[in-house]
């Protein structure tokens, strides 16, 4: 069990710092388990470095970079082991207009291998999607759905 | 495997039935604040096996049921389907096609069936153990919690890696 | 002193049961104290009902409900007794652009009495500022600020 | 009374000395993620008198002080002056135009200054106290942080109540 641990561990590593420099476009970043010795129960510290700057403690990262940093974690775990779904709510909400556009990238590369249900209010999101539901409350207090041919949406 | 179609009936604010039918990729859900986006997440959540009313945003487990509106009154009860294309044979149980469906009454009753049998939570929670599906899993992230990972203490953040070994 | 209080109180109830009408165009909203005979020691209730919806606890109101009503919460308390500087760092993200156009409504009006120094990522908000003031790190790691021209951010 | 002029030196990413002139109204701060916006809102919160390193997203109070790039090295203290315009004689202090200078050293160190006059922090919290500028203060909302008031407790909610009444 520990053997099946480190070799997950070791490559959810590879995978993070990979797609952490992809869509920070450099740095460095990696995970390290606090006692080596004792995999199974020790906890585990993630190093971030955005690129041209110095290894600043997470709680200095801004919002923006928490955010694609933890989306990188999240996408590395997807890559080793992928659910066959995963449901992300608004999770590009503090992303700029660049970092928008990759992962957007990001996002077309992991739902080849994952069915990914996405809400956002992000254009530039709601574009890559192969099929777009809108809600809607015409009734105040009742939830309706409707679809959204591509044409209407895709630019 | 992938999530083929999920149906709605009286969770939350989707007082009338509803049937999304999905694809593979990438599905988008768009609308203004407060419409029921996150609701359907919280769905697919519930379907799952979770089991924490909290993490659904409510108190007790019947504040999923339709609770009713200016309009409308509250309903009895609330259930959700989902419906799984395994024509991979992913979940290793030899159908093609998997459903999921839980209901709860307001007396607090829950009903779990898996392709239309009825069956316990425990076999839901089996069913999908190891998946990356269920209630433990790293597979639904909640509106506001994507940097949640990254605020975690190293000995909560385990767990992520637990479930993916 | 109680007296002093209640009457802020019931000011600031007054101005909050207003302002959310006005940016949920609808419903009711309300400020109640835990135990009015003891006011200064009591909790704060908040109720909110987004219009054609029944009463839902707090807990049950989507992201950007809670934004907008946290807003007419900070907005009405600005009204009874601004501050002569305010700083508000990207409260909205999580609105729709519907609920922007309504926000910055709002805003225009505080500002008449408050000065706000406002960040944000949402172009209608950009749009509504007197000042705007550019932020970069040309120089990695290094934050300088460069003041952009009205002509170049007005539409 | 607004805010006239904000000057940063060596504070968090503000290497070199960074002034902005200020209007009353409304001032927009815009930029890509992680250039510093956040960072202006933080050197308002300290100069005012803010004694907590984590509501500074640091852990100790030298953290605010610019730590080096990959190009430069770090410094020796960080320094924010805010400049207000007071011929309304909102603060009763008798001037026109009030500076409130802070300073942090590398040793910990700290200086308050008044109108270039050094003064103690207690001065300053209590040239603040109850304008609603300050520590407990309502008029500064760090980013996501909008909803707090709303999943806080009620009895922490008063604090709200009390520092405007
Ligand atoms: N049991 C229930 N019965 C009726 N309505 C409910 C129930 N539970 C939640 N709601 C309503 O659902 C609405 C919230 O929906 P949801 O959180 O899905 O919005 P959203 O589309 O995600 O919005 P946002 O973009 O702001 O995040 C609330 O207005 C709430 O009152
Ligand atoms: N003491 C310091 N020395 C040098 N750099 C620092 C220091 N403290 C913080 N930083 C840097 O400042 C950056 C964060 O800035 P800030 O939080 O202001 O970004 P932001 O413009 O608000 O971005 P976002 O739009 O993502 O919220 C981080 O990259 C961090 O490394
Ligand atoms: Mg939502
Ligand atoms: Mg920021």
């Amino acid at each position: 069990c520990a053997k099946q641990f480190t070799q997950t561990f070791e490559a959810i590593r590879d995978e993070f710092s990979e797609i952490f420099q992809d869509v920070f476009g450099g740095g460095t970043a990696d995970l390290v388990l606090d006692d080596p010795g004792n995999p199974l129960e020790c906890g585990v510290e993630i190093v971030c470095q955005p690129p041209g700057k110095k290894l600043a403690s997470l709680t200095l990262l801004s919002g923006g970079e928490k955010a694609l940093a933890a989306i990188a974690l999240l996408f590395a775990i997807m890559r080793v082991k992928p659910s066959p779904v995963c449901v992300l709510d608004e999770i590009d909400s503090a992303l700029d207009e660049a970092n928008v556009a990759r992962f957007v990238e990001l996002l077309r590369d992991v739902s080849r291998s994952v069915q990914v249900i996405i809400v956002t209010h992000r254009k530039r999101t709601m574009e890559c999607a192969d099929t777009l539901f809108g809600v809607t409350m015409e009734e105040s207090g009742v939830s309706k759905v409707f679809s959204i041919r591509a044409s209407d949406y895709r630019l | 495997m992938y999530l083929k179609k999920l149906s709605l009936y009286g969770f939350k604010s989707f007082a009338g039935r509803v049937d999304l039918d999905l694809t593979p990729g990438i599905v988008g859900v768009v609308g203004p604040n407060g419409v029921g986006k996150s609701n359907i997440s919280d769905a697919l959540r519930w379907a799952m096996g979770e089991q924490s009313a909290r993490l659904l945003r409510g108190s007790k487990m019947q504040d999923v049921i339709f609770a009713g509106s200016l309009s409308r009154r509250g309903l009895g009860y609330a259930e959700v389907s989902l419906v799984f294309d395994n024509s991979d044979q992913f979940l290793n149980i030899g159908f093609d096609e998997v459903t999921v469906t839980r209901k709860v009454y307001r007396s607090g009753d829950a009903e779990y069936l898996l392709n239309s049998v009825p069956c316990r939570l425990r076999d839901i929670v089996d069913l999908f153990s190891g998946t990356g599906l269920g209630r433990e899993a790293y597979s639904v992230v909640e509106q506001g919690k994507i940097d949640a990972v990254l605020s975690a203490r190293p000995e909560d953040r385990r767990s992520l890696f637990d479930e993916a070994s």
